[in-house]
């Protein structure tokens, strides 16, 4: 059987909150050292990948790996059901065909189950290569998020370009042009405040800002951000969950016809 | 303009 027992019940709520609208089925795979998920979105432009490590649970048991099929909209509202500060809990048996979500609240008043139907879904993995990109900006989430949207009501698609005095933004459409620019900047007080840039070359990509506007549902999940960009490859997006892992966008680059 | 190509043609399956 497999059961994951997570004091932060809403890390998994925020997860759901970030890719329920850019993914529909999938698999969670579960094994002994975590569960993991990869997916497309339906016209297969992004791919999202999630890890959360056996050890960031508070109890973690995985007998034998098992791909739990799972509409992740009907997973959302399971879970929506979750208070914040609740303790959720998985569970599935090895050849059952649902999962069970049991929700305790902090001071163990109620307690609730919650049963949902699995599917079959046929999942193809993807190869994602070792790449060593050729610049890595990691920058305050919530600025990302900002600029995203701010871009989003100019223009369809961005530029973004990577040099050793920053990041930018660019986009244009029928009202005007934007850019804006973010400096490497460690000197600020908090470190979650502060973008840095490691670069091995500049790198400029063009990207649909519908996208990356999707992806930034995961704000909530960290305060920082890492892009990871590298000529004609697409870009990562990745928010690091806390003691538990990660969850990234890949996003494919719009090329020259 | 620039297409849009997919995810599936940067990472192959595997």
């Amino acid at each position: 059987m497999f059961e994951g027992r997570l004091l932060q019940g809403s890390l998994l709520k925020k997860v759901l909150e970030a890719i329920k609208d850019l993914v529909t089925d999938t698999n969670f795979d579960c094994s002994e050292t975590g569960i993991a998920l990869q997916a497309m979105d339906s016209s297969h432009v992004a791919l999202v990948s999630l890890l959360l490590k056996d050890t960031g649970f508070d109890h973690f048991r995985c007998d034998r790996n098992l791909a739990l099929g799972i509409n992740l909209q009907n997973m959302s509202k399971m879970l929506k059901c979750a208070g914040n500060d609740d303790i959720i809990t998985l569970k599935a048996e090895d050849e059952g065909d649902t999962i069970t979500f049991m929700f305790e609240s902090p001071n163990q008043d109620k307690i609730s189950d919650f049963e949902m139907k699995l599917m079959d879904i046929d999942s193809e993995h993807l190869g994602i290569p070792d790449t060593d990109y050729q610049a890595i900006v990691t920058m305050p989430s919530a600025e990302f998020q900002r600029i995203v949207r701010d871009l989003s009501s100019i223009g369809d698609t961005a530029v973004i370009g990577v040099t050793k005095e920053g990041i930018s933004f660019s986009t244009g459409g029928d009202i005007g042009k934007a850019n804006i620019v973010c400096r490497q900047n460690t000197n600020v007080d908090k470190e979650e405040d502060q973008t840095t840039v490691e670069i091995h070359e500049p790198v400029s990509l063009t990207f649909a800002l519908r996208y990356l506007n999707s992806f930034t549902k995961a704000t909530a999940l960290s305060p920082q951000v890492t892009l990871s960009l590298s000529k004609e490859l697409p870009i990562v997006v990745e928010y690091k969950i806390e003691k538990m892992g990660f969850l990234r966008f890949y996003l494919a680059p719009k090329i020259e016809e | 303009d620039r297409q849009q190509p997919s995810i599936l043609s940067f990472f192959g399956g595997g």
